[in-house]
């Protein structure tokens, strides 16, 4: 059984790498075989596995055919199950490039198909942004985790997201499902955090994690040292709440 | 004396729009005339000032023909010297359509020409990428201010950000220049903030602003009820922190 996630909001900064990082590697502490595709330029999610971006093979180099997929893909020896395919700066170049294509929504897709079947989740890190990489992992993903800082500004980036959603499974990809939102980066002492909680949990009850990512300084300590909190340190508060969000959603796939 | 000032980092979640507001109502308190416009499509500052998005003469509107630049200029009552131009969702649509144009990275500069003199500082608030849209504002810039969180990733931003303003100042802009970085959203109790602050310092000492913007709930409440902090709570950390960089900018405009 293997799943697409894209992990996607185009607000900046509220924990998409943060979550495809050490929600992949709680899954493969947990023997599922994951994978990461970091999908931005910025590169983060290989920038935080210490990866030398730039200089190795990566998902342009796919594209551009100068590397295959396998070649792309890199592993980890303290947690064999969890690979990752980096990114590049050359990446923000796909989307000009991919501009002219007939088929430029499907390029992720395509790319993925050989490889899918080797593992359990593979994550898709998207940029802050709904351009032309971000369509191409929602048209790619069976599903997409919404991360979410409750903050002012989250509410309205909800409904343009779910938006784009829509328009992404009237057309591109009829299968795409929600996984869910998690809340990330929150601070239960302050009022603003609970009252958009509980606006969002108005409108959208079914979809809410019950997990929260709380702020903890281990989760922006970790990729300085090039690992996932849980290689970094297990038993932060950070590290265990992404155990408990992977925990979470093994229990749902057994129950659908 | 006029000047345009891009708010940019292709970091998401970094204080740009939070800066923009601030940092602009800061300077209309001190009886400056400023002009914020949104080039974001997430429409955050609009958002931020209770402006109804997608419902009022915007941005996109000025490229459509819609209505005219002074159209699209709002006001508030409580602060007459500090104005806005909106963004809304069909300004992503731009990217698509500026791309076939032959000057299409000089939209923003075209828009502003006939109003730039009415005004002491023009901010331009950006979104997360170094799309278009963003390339379009600082090519209209006299300067670019670089918010900045000191986390990890901040520093891998921050070169590939001076790289693309190498690139702007090589073609599009030649007379760009750099304002400064300012520290956002800064907890002083964390080492990692420390340590980032200081790696900062060991290679651009001269860029870095002296004024520090803490990280204060205030700020992040403030947009909630569709005004700046100085106007929400004018005595919170986050409010006379940017007051302070706004008297830190004015006194580096006398001495030069
Ligand atoms: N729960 C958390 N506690 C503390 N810090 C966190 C947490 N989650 C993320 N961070 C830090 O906050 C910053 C933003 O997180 P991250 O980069 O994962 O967000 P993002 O949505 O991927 O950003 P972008 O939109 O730029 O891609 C990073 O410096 C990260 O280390
Ligand atoms: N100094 C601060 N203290 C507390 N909260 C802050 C501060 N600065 C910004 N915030 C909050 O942090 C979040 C991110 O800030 P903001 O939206 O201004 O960043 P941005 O760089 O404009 O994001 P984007 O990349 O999505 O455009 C917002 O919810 C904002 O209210
Ligand atoms: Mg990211
Ligand atoms: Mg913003």
């Amino acid at each position: 059984m293997s799943k697409i996630i894209s992990i996607t909001n185009q607000k900046g900064g509220v924990g998409k790498t943060t979550t495809a990082l050490n929600l992949g590697a709680s899954l493969a502490a947990a023997e599922k075989k994951v994978l990461v595709v970091d999908t931005d330029p910025q590169a983060n999610a290989s920038l935080g596995l210490g990866i030398e971006i730039d200089k190795t093979n990566n998902l342009y180099g796919v594209f551009a055919g100068r590397c295959s997929i396998q070649q792309a893909i890199f592993t980890f020896p303290d947690l064999p199950v969890f690979h990752i395919i980096p990114s590049s700066r050359d990446l923000s170049g796909l989307e000009v490039e991919l501009a002219g294509y007939e088929d430029k929504f499907s390029f992720i897709g395509e790319t993925l198909n050989s490889i899918k079947s080797s593992y359990d989740y593979i994550f898709l890190d998207t940029p802050p942004t709904l351009g032309l990489l971000t369509i191409n992992a929602l048209a790619a993903a069976d599903s997409i985790l919404v991360t979410m800082q409750p903050e002012f500004y989250a509410l309205d980036g909800l409904n343009r997201l779910l938006d784009t959603i829509r328009r992404v499974q009237g057309s591109l990809n009829q299968a795409l499902s929600i996984e869910g939102i998690v809340f990330t980066l929150v601070d239960y002492r302050l009022r603003l955090a609970r009252e958009v909680m509980e606006e969002v949990n108005k409108f959208f009850p079914q979809l809410i994690f019950k997990t929260i990512i709380p702020r903890n300084i281990r989760l922006a300590e970790a990729p300085s040292y090039g690992k996932p909190a849980i290689l970094y340190e297990a038993t932060s508060s950070g590290a265990t709440s992404y155990m408990s969000l992977a925990l979470e959603l093994l229990e749902r796939e057994q129950k659908q």
